[in-house]
């Protein structure tokens, strides 16, 4: 698995994928889709499928692939070496969506919430597959969210495949579970090796497992905070977690749309609008100045 | 020149979060 | 710290020593009120200050943040138009020809003096007053006809300036910061006329702008 691409810049998100094996460019396949990292604030959240041909489903369970959450570390590293090494029947793509990315589609002024994200890469990674070539017939997908809205989106996109979609789907489906086990190696590499561009100092590089509700989590947030700038990109600042600390800790920051924002509001009377004013009104600039935002200077 | 009022004077680390660009 | 843009000329070395640019406050002509110029070294060019003020804007500065985003413009100012304010004060006092540093006094903006230094002020005043000399001493009085005369030439000017640089004086209300392919051919003269008045106003006080629209 080269991480080379996503290591280089990790504000941006990376595909990447093993070559499809000639098996499944001939054979109908079933493809699992797995999700790593949706809970975390810290870190990437990262989807993978695992295809392999229908017929070669039992070689898939030969390689003792599960839950990928029952599994160590060092266990999914191996276990992944394995898929990896079953090129002749066994292809996988990961779709790794940076902390940056995550961030910026959540705080969007047009909204871009987490479900639609998700089930937008998971759709681009079948689109891919089939685009490699891939003879898809079967597709199985882990959710959290519920089932049958989702199962019915896939169906409405990708007509000609058979879609699964259940709750704890790594646990029954052996290519969701190699799914499972191609994210969340991808996902604990990247965090491993996560080259932070800001070039911090003086932060602790133990920042707990990189759950909300992990004290440790918490205080590494507050230590790396940065009054202005807020926190490294390796932080989603969509995250209510980071945004309290923001709140409290962070210098206010407005821009234009903060006026939509309800909380920003007080309400103001219709009235208010029509009451006469107590100072005398001057001549109004010229429009060449307020159309261009151009005013006098009384003071520096 | 930022697109924000950001409700601060004082010292940014200006030079570890941003990188120029053209 | 502020971001201004301004000529080269006003960071030209003075010629004398602590005469360098200098902010000030001077009285605005068309509101009364105090607003800021810049004098250029040894006080040579008068300019106004205007800023570019967006209410969500701040500055990254070198490694400082500032919340006050607001980008400061000095471009030149024909200094006769603040004269003009003293001409008008000592023609509405007692009407009487005056020494020019005898008119450019006020204690709320002790700057006003300066404006002598302007080298426009001495070679262009005879257009707004009639003068008088007495031993060797020029005198000077505020002079309606000559000023109406003046600001009307400002007025065509400015009218030329509008249409070679396509500016926007029709009607319709439009930011000025969109771009149509269409040629603003729909304005008419008298639109251009209304404009530059109305641009030439902000720097006259309101009586002078009403006389100078019926002229």
């Amino acid at each position: 698995m080269d991480l080379r691409a996503f290591e280089e810049d990790n504000a941006v998100s990376c595909l990447l994928d093993s070559a499809a094996p000639a098996a499944c460019r001939t054979q109908p396949c079933c493809l699992g889709i797995d999700e790593a990292g949706r809970g975390p604030v810290l870190g990437p959240m990262v989807y993978g499928i695992c295809y392999c041909p229908v017929a070669r489903q039992g070689d898939l369970e030969a390689i003792k692939v599960a839950d990928s959450k029952t599994l160590t570390e060092a266990q999914r590293e191996q276990l992944f070496e394995k898929l990896d090494a079953a090129k002749d029947f066994v292809g996988w793509a990961l779709h790794i969506l940076s902390p940056n990315f995550i961030s910026t589609s959540m705080q969007r002024r047009a909204k871009y919430n987490l479900n639609a994200l998700s089930h937008d890469t998971a759709i681009g990674l079948i689109q891919h597959a089939l685009d490699s070539g891939v003879q898809v017939a079967e597709v199985f997908v882990d959710t959290v969210g519920p089932a049958e809205k989702y199962q019915e989106k896939l169906k409405q996109q990708f007509p000609g495949l058979e879609v699964t979609v259940k709750p704890k789907a790594d646990s029954l489906f052996p290519v969701v579970s190699a799914a499972s086990i191609c994210a969340k190696v991808a996902r604990d590499r990247v965090v491993k090796n996560w080259k932070f561009v800001e070039a911090l100092e003086n932060v602790d590089s133990d920042y707990g497992s990189g759950y909300p509700n992990d004290p440790k989590t918490k205080e590494w947030l507050t230590q790396c905070l940065d009054p202005v700038f807020g926190f490294p990109q390796f932080v989603r600042f969509s995250w209510s977690t980071a945004q309290v600390i923001l709140e409290n800790k962070a210098v206010a920051v407005r821009w234009d749309d903060t006026e939509d924002d309800p909380s920003q509001k007080s309400a103001q009377s219709l009235l208010s609008y029509f009451a006469r004013k107590d100072t005398p009104t001057r001549r109004p600039a010229h429009r060449f100045f307020y159309e261009r935002k151009l005013e006098t200077v009384t003071s520096l | 020149s930022l697109p924000c009022r950001v409700l601060h004077d004082g010292d940014a680390a200006v030079c570890k979060y941003f990188s120029p660009a053209i | 710290q502020w971001v201004m843009v301004v000529p080269e000329s006003v960071t030209d070395l003075p010629k004398k020593p602590n005469s360098g640019p200098l902010f000030t406050r001077l009285c605005n002509p068309s509101t009364g009120q105090a607003a800021l110029y810049l004098f250029s070294s040894d006080s040579r060019q008068l300019f106004e200050l205007k800023a570019f003020h967006e209410e969500y804007r701040s500055w990254f500065i070198g490694q400082a943040v500032q919340q006050d985003g607001r980008l400061f413009f000095a471009t030149p100012m024909d200094p006769l138009f603040l004269v003009l304010v003293y001409l008008i004060k000592s023609e509405k006092e007692h009407g009487k020809f005056q020494p020019l540093d005898q008119i450019l006094v006020d204690e709320e903006f002790p700057s006003c003096s300066m404006l002598l230094q302007c080298t426009s002020t001495s070679r262009t005043i005879h257009h707004i007053v009639e003068e008088k000399e007495i031993g060797g001493k020029k005198f000077y009085k505020f002079s309606e006809e000559k000023t109406l005369k003046w600001l009307k030439k400002k007025v065509d000017q400015t009218v030329k300036v509008l249409k070679c640089h396509d500016v926007r004086v029709d009607a319709r209300v439009q930011t000025a910061t969109f771009i149509s392919g269409k040629q603003f051919t729909d304005a008419t003269e008298d639109d251009y006329i209304r404009y530059a008045h109305g641009l030439i106003s902000e720097y006259i006080n309101e009586d002078l702008s009403t006389a100078l629209a019926k002229y």
